[in-house]
């Protein structure tokens, strides 16, 4: 069963079982399985999200830094709440109006050619 | 709790008295941080020969005396660098970011104390520790000799080495010739 | 002495930073 990585993520977090919570700046958890080619795709729900607070989720390669968010570098592709903008290498760009929040069902697909 | 069954019963005492007397250590230094902000009144800003300004001792200081606190924000590693390559792009001189351990560092470059001015020496007067008090990290400034009224704070900085080097200018006889 | 740090805050202790939501990020569109 996929689960949070009990280690594989920034020591800050609260992770048990599929659940993770996050506090202050952001920090990174990666999931205990990994995938490398072929199309892929996991849901999680976004169950909480106290005022202000905001969250990113995505895809990540194990060199991208458990300091910071899902995004940050070229290892990782992020989705974040606020405003639903995607980012890579640290940069924004317009992705799904309006964002997304507590209470919606989040679902990322990844698509790794075999062939190349 | 299992290695402990293993240690003799003398490992065992030895072991709690360090582990008492390193908690004296923390509960002492604890005092004397307090005692600390009382005592700001031994040193003093002006001109340095080393670099711009730098501080000074107003009294003869005994050895392993706590000088000064360095004071500034705390913030995480990564934000560290962020904001050290934004100084760079800047142009702000020389960081004053102090690296904590691993995980955090304190930057003083726009707010802190005047700690951010003492400069840095191959042959320093001070030297700098990091204490653990209430399980807050702070980085607190000792003297490793007897220093004289007049005489200019220093520290070494113990930058990591980089390939763009920054020059030294202690002037003193053991200069390594680069901060980093 | 805070003259000679444009804009500087003097502080009597540690101040522990609160990270903006787009700490990390470059751009932002």
């Amino acid at each position: 069963t996929v689960i949070v990585s009990p280690n594989d993520r920034a020591y800050q977090l609260h992770a048990s079982g599929q659940k993770i919570t996050g506090f202050e700046g952001y920090a990174m958890a990666r999931a205990s399985h990994g995938v490398s080619k072929g199309t892929w795709y996991f849901e999680v729900n976004f169950d909480d999200q106290p005022e202000e607070s905001h969250i990113r989720i995505g895809w990540s390669q194990t060199h991208a830094a458990l300091q910071a968010c899902v995004g940050y570098s070229k290892f990782s592709y992020g989705w974040r709440s606020k405003h639903g903008t995607k980012f890579h290498e640290a940069k924004g760009k317009k992705y799904h109006f309006g964002g997304f929040k507590q209470g919606d069902t989040l679902g990322c697909l990844i698509h790794l050619p075999v062939d190349k | 709790a299992m290695r402990h069954q293993h240690l003799a019963n003398k490992d065992m005492r030895l072991l709690q008295r360090r582990l008492l007397t390193s908690l004296g250590d923390a509960s002492n230094d604890f005092f004397k941080i307090n005692q600390l902000k009382f005592r700001k009144k031994m040193i003093k800003f002006a001109r340095s020969r080393i670099h711009g300004w730098g501080l000074y001792a107003m009294e003869t200081i005994a050895q392993d005396e706590m000088i000064v606190e360095y004071i500034g924000q705390t913030i995480r590693s990564l934000v560290a660098d962020e904001r050290e390559k934004a100084y760079e792009r800047r142009g702000i001189g020389s960081s004053y970011l102090f690296r904590i351990d691993e995980n955090s560092v304190i930057d003083a470059t726009k707010r802190g104390n005047f700690a951010r001015f003492i400069n840095h020496s191959c042959q320093p007067n001070c030297y700098a520790k990091v204490l653990t008090i209430e399980g807050e990290k702070r980085i607190v400034i000792y003297s490793r000799s007897v220093i004289n009224k007049g005489e200019e704070i220093t520290y070494d900085y113990k930058f990591p080495i980089e390939d763009d080097k920054i020059d030294c200018l202690c002037g003193a006889k053991a200069c390594r010739g680069y901060l980093n | 002495w805070s003259a000679f740090a444009p804009e500087f805050q003097e502080l009597e202790e540690n101040e522990k930073y609160v990270e903006k939501e787009g700490e990390f990020d470059m751009e932002d569109e």
